[in-house]
Formats: structure tokens, C-alpha cells, sequence
């Protein structure tokens, strides 16, 4: 029998550490080892797997797709962070389930935007819809669902400009655009995924906050996981906007996309 | 300036008459907490810390100030320091105002750093900013890898009238010598030349910069930052750093709302200085680097 005792608080702040190594930020980084303080345990190898255990619980589920037809997702989120590189290779996966996809090029705004999508399209074997820089991107959205219901589509992948929250007149465009999807389709877009890179610290909170009052978010990607970057501030996303992460994104290339797993993630942040 | 936040912090010490050790760890518990919510990486914020708690005790006492005001002043003048630093810029014959070693002909600026961070549009930017300041530079890239890399730097270049070159090489350390090559040959200087995104842990892309480092001798290596990154910003600068011994840091999308703690990381943990800040996506959106301001919006 071994009795239960309390967690040493050097091993406390050696834990609150890591997750705020892990950018799970000042906010979620105390209340998770708030919770640990609370608890006993019979030995000090048992707080790890509590915490990790803690972690997971967080965590959201995926978005359910009702099979409806064609199913419009809408990617988004700030200036470099994956965007244009992860709907080629949701494409890629997608079309690898059997799905027929269209890709919609609507950043109309960027040097060589409609290229690189353009380029991916072309290794995939994926149609792409786009045209010249300065069209109107809500244009483009109408273009792309009014041919998916044409040709009996399954997915239409949009991928959008990069833009700061901080620009009021980007986020209205991208408001544009939602309200154009849905007029022309009800209830399109059907999954709005911020992308989002896994370097961003404390300011992916506020990206989200911010994208969620201009277009509903249905979830995350979050990119460069490869990396040595954690992605924490999927933790307080979660608990402030109930937000799950759909995929993560692990390299450059279109096979370098996974399905998102709570229990590896938190593994991941400990290594 | 000081921020609104950092003004609490001081009004709430100023009202002790003495600091005394307790009202002192509070302090600096708040401060503590105001650089981790501003993303400065847990270690540095630990070594500032230390480093102001003993400034305030040590022997630098300020006899015109209470101990409450001299621990908002080492403070201020720790964050101004890390930040900015006097020695940013020594002065070397031949060098542009603002920092820049250009006394090669031609001289070469490498832009690199982490995907996505800001490269490409930053050489563009840079090549206004240098052409504005009497400079002929040619602008070039050796990203083979993204799609539609060097056709992005390429209708950038376009745009602003600025002298662009392709190479035809296929090897990226080839293909930097052909643009060094054309940039002597043509009389441009500098060379700035945009290189691939890359991870600090992939070795094979790291030792490929190395090389080329090595083949074209850049008298300027400036990695490029972003500024909303968060505490990976010290493994990456760090490892960049260390492969290639950077000149400078260059912080993008300041014109957005992150409060930038990277930037004291990267500057403490590199030692080199931020030279300019990206602050939009137009090319004008450039300018030197202003460390005071930095510091409150660090602080929030
Ligand atoms: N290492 C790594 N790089 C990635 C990943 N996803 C995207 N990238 C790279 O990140 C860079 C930016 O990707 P883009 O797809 O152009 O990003 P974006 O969000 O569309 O950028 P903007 O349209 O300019 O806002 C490219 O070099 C990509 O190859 C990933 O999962 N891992
Ligand atoms: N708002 C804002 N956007 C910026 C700034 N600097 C770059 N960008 C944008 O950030 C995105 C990425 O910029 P790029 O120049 O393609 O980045 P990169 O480092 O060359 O990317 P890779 O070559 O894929 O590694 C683009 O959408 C740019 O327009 C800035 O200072 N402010
Ligand atoms: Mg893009
Ligand atoms: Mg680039």
C-alpha cells in the first residue's frame, strides 16, 4: 500500500515550464498544473501521464461531415502560414479517398499566388480554378461551387490570400466571400479551417479570436510540425473557442499532411 | 515609452517608500509574466530576471533615485540594452548608414530563414530601400523548391522596375555563383539573394546554405524572422546562428498585433542586431528597426 502525497512543487514548476516552452502560453500552463496541485498521487511517476492525460481531454473532436455534396472548405489564416501548400495536399488526400476536387484559387491579391497553387494542381492531377491577379475572390468561390455542382463534385477546397486580423478591409473581404458561398450554395462553406503555423505564439489565440467573428471556424491546421515547434496554443484555442485540430502538416511535400490525433500531439510536446 | 501595463507595474512599487525584497519579487513576478504573455522564451525572461533582480540590489546603486525607481530604470534599461544595444552598428569604412557591410564589389546580402517568414517580399523591399539610398542592387533567387518561388520574386521585382536575373543552373550553389557572376559582370552591387525556406533541424537543407555560404561569400547573412513566433524563436535563430554566423535579423508582419517577444529572444540568444522591420506587404512597408518601441509593445 502506498500512500498518496501530494506533487513536489519543484517537479510543478519544472512541468509549468515545459508547457510554456511549448507556447500553451501563462493562462492554460497554470491551470493545468493548478489541476495537478489538487490531485495525489501514490508515486511521482504518475503526474506525467495525469498531465498528459489532462492535455488530451482538452482537446476537441474533429468536425463530423455529413456526406453532403459538394462539401466547400475554406482555408484561411495569416501571411505565410501554409495555406495555398495544405489545400494542395488536402487535395491530394481527398482525391486519394476517391473524392472528385476541385481547388479554387481566390488569392487574387499575392505575386505568383495563383502560380503555386496553379503548379500543385498540376502534379496532383487536380482541376484548379483561378484567374488573374486583382479578380474578385468571392467570384472566383461562385465559380468553383456553381462548376463542383455541375460536375458532381465531392470537395471544393478554397484557398485564400494571407491577411492579418489587424486589417479591417481583409477580414470584410473575407466575409464577402463566406456570404457569396452561401448564397450561392446554403450552408457552404461547410468547414472553415484556419491554418495556422505551429512557430505562432500567444498571437494564434488572437488570430483565431479575431478570423472567428469574420467567417465561423469549424477547425485548425496546424503546419511545420516537423519542426521543433510545439503548436500549444492549440490548448487555450480550445478552451475559448472549442476549436479542434483537423490536420497537422509535416513537410513540403503533398504527402506530408496527417489526420490530427490528440494522444500523438501530446506525446509529441513532451519529447 | 513605457506601456500602459509596465506604468501599473511602477505605480503599484512607486507607492512603497523603500523597495523592499518582497515588493521587489512582486515586481518582478509581474514582469515575468508581462514577457511570457509577450512570447519571450522561457529561458531568456529567466536570465533577464536574474539579471535585473541583481542590478537592482548590486552595488550600481543611483543615489538621486528610490530603490523603486532604480528597479523601473535597470528595467527599462535592460530591455533598451537587449533590444537595441549600442553596439549594433561599429563603425566599418565603407558601410551603409544603417549597419549594412557593403564594402565588397559586388557585396552579397543573403536573406534566409524559417518557411513562410517573409523572405521573398523582404529582398524586394530591400532593393527599394537600397535603391533609394544610391545602391544599384540586382535582385536574385536560388529556391528551386517552393512552386513558384523565383516567379514570385520575379513579378516583385517587376513591379518596382528593380534589375532581376534567373540563373539556369540547377544546383542551387551553381545557380548562386551564375547570379554573383552577373551581378559583377553587370556592375550591380549588392547582390540580395533570396534563398529557400528551410527548418533549422533539416540537415541536408542547412549544410546547402552552408555551401553556398561558403562558395559566395556574403558579406551580409540577415535572417529573416517572424515576429509573431513564439518560443521556437531561440532554437531556430539559434541553430541559423550558429551554421552560418549571422550579421542580422530582419522582423516581419510588425503590422499586426503580436506583441514580438521573439525579437528580444532572437537578439539575446544570437547576439546580432535587428537591423530592419517588415511592417506590410507593399513594398515601402520597410524600415530601420526601433528598439524603444519594441519594448512596450513587448510588454503590452
Ligand atoms: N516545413 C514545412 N513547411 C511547410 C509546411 N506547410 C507549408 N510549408 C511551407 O511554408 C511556406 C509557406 O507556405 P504557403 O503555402 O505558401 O503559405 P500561405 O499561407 O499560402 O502563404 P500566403 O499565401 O503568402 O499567406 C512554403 O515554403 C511551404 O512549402 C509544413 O507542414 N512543413
Ligand atoms: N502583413 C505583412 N505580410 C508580410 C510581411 N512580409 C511578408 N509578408 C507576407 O507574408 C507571406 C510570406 O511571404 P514570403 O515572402 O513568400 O515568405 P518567404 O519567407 O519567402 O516564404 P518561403 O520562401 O516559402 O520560405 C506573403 O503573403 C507576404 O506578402 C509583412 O511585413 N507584413
Ligand atoms: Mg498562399
Ligand atoms: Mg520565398
Amino acid at each position: 500500500f502506498s500512500p498518496l502525497r501530494a506533487v513536489d512543487p519543484a517537479m510543478l514548476d519544472e512541468l509549468e515550464e515545459r508547457l510554456l516552452a511549448a507556447d500553451l502560453g501563462v493562462a492554460a500552463s497554470r491551470k493545468l498544473v493548478d489541476e495537478l496541485k489538487k490531485r495525489k498521487f501514490a508515486s511521482s511517476d504518475e503526474v506525467l501521464p495525469a498531465l498528459k492525460a489532462g492535455m488530451v481531454d482538452m482537446l476537441p473532436p474533429p468536425q463530423h461531415h455529413d456526406g453532403v455534396k459538394p462539401w466547400v472548405t475554406l482555408f484561411v489564416g495569416v501571411n505565410g502560414s501554409g495555406k495555398t501548400t495544405t489545400v494542395a495536399k488536402v487535395g491530394r488526400l481527398l482525391k486519394s479517398a476517391g473524392h472528385g476536387v476541385i481547388l479554387v484559387a481566390a488569392d487574387t491579391f499575392r505575386a505568383a499566388a495563383g502560380e503555386q497553387l496553379e503548379i500543385w494542381a498540376e502534379r496532383l492531377d487536380l482541376p484548379v480554378i483561378r484567374q488573374r491577379t486583382g479578380s474578385d475572390p468571392a467570384a472566383l468561390v461562385f465559380d468553383g461551387i456553381r462548376a463542383a455542382r455541375a460536375q458532381g463534385v465531392d470537395d471544393v477546397l478554397v484557398d485564400t490570400a494571407g491577411r492579418l486580423q489587424t486589417k479591417k478591409h481583409l477580414m470584410a473581404e473575407l466575409e464577402k466571400v463566406r456570404r457569396v458561398a452561401a448564397r450561392e450554395l446554403p450552408g457552404a462553406p461547410h468547414s472553415t479551417l484556419i491554418v495556422l503555423d505551429a512557430t505562432v505564439g500567444q498571437n494564434g489565440l488572437v488570430q483565431c479570436r479575431e478570423f472567428h467573428q469574420a467567417v465561423p471556424l469549424t477547425g485548425i491546421v496546424l503546419t511545420k510540425m516537423e519542426g521543433t515547434a510545439k503548436g500549444g496554443i492549440v490548448f487555450s484555442i480550445a478552451e475559448e473557442l472549442r476549436l479542434p485540430v483537423e490536420y497537422i502538416g509535416v513537410g513540403e511535400k503533398g504527402e506530408d499532411l496527417l489526420p490530427f490525433s490528440p494522444a500523438a500531439f501530446v506525446e509529441a510536446l513532451f519529447e | 515609452g513605457l506601456s500602459e501595463k509596465f506604468q501599473r507595474i511602477v505605480k503599484k512599487i512607486r507607492g512603497e517608500g523603500t523597495l523592499t525584497d518582497a515588493n521587489m519579487e512582486e515586481a518582478l513576478g509581474e514582469v515575468r509574466q508581462a514577457l511570457l504573455e509577450g512570447d519571450v522564451n522561457v529561458d531568456v525572461v529567466k536570465q533577464f530576471i536574474e539579471r535585473v533582480r541583481e542590478r537592482a540590489r548590486g552595488q550600481e546603486v543611483m543615489l538621486s533615485l528610490s530603490p523603486a525607481q532604480q528597479l523601473i530604470k535597470v528595467i527599462h534599461l535592460e530591455l533598451m540594452r537587449l533590444l537595441g544595444g549600442a553596439d549594433a552598428a561599429p563603425s566599418i569604412p565603407g558601410r551603409v548608414r544603417d549597419g549594412l557591410n557593403l564594402k565588397d564589389f559586388p557585396s552579397v546580402i543573403f536573406l534566409v530563414g524559417l518557411q513562410g517568414s517573409g523572405k521573398t517580399t523582404t529582398a524586394s523591399k530591400l532593393a527599394l530601400y537600397l535603391e533609394k539610398r544610391g545602391l544599384t542592387p540586382l535582385l536574385a533567387s536560388t529556391d528551386l523548391q517552393r512552386p513558384a518561388a523565383r516567379e514570385q520574386l520575379r513579378i516583385l521585382a517587376q513591379q518596382h522596375k528593380h534589375p532581376y536575373f534567373e540563373g539556369t543552373s540547377s544546383s542551387v550553389v551553381e545557380l548562386g555563383r551564375e547570379c554573383l557572376n552577373q551581378a559583377r559582370l553587370k556592375g550591380f552591387n549588392p547582390l540580395i539573394l533570396d534563398t529557400a525556406g528551410r527548418l533549422h533541424v533539416d540537415e541536408a537543407l542547412m549544410d546547402e546554405l552552408v555551401a553556398l555560404r561558403d562558395s559566395l561569400r556574403p558579406s551580409e547573412v540577415l535572417y529573416v524572422a517572424d515576429s509573431m513566433t513564439g518560443q521556437d524563436a531561440v532554437r531556430s535563430s539559434q541553430a541559423f546562428n550558429a551554421r552560418l554566423n549571422l550579421t542580422g535579423i530582419i522582423l516581419t508582419k510588425l503590422d499586426g498585433d503580436s506583441r514580438g517577444g521573439a525579437a528580444l529572444s532572437i537578439r539575446e540568444v544570437t547576439g546580432k542586431p535587428i537591423r530592419f522591420a517588415g511592417t506590410g506587404e507593399k513594398p515601402g512597408d520597410f524600415e530601420v528597426f526601433q528598439p524603444d518601441r519594441m519594448t512596450s509593445r513587448i510588454l503590452g
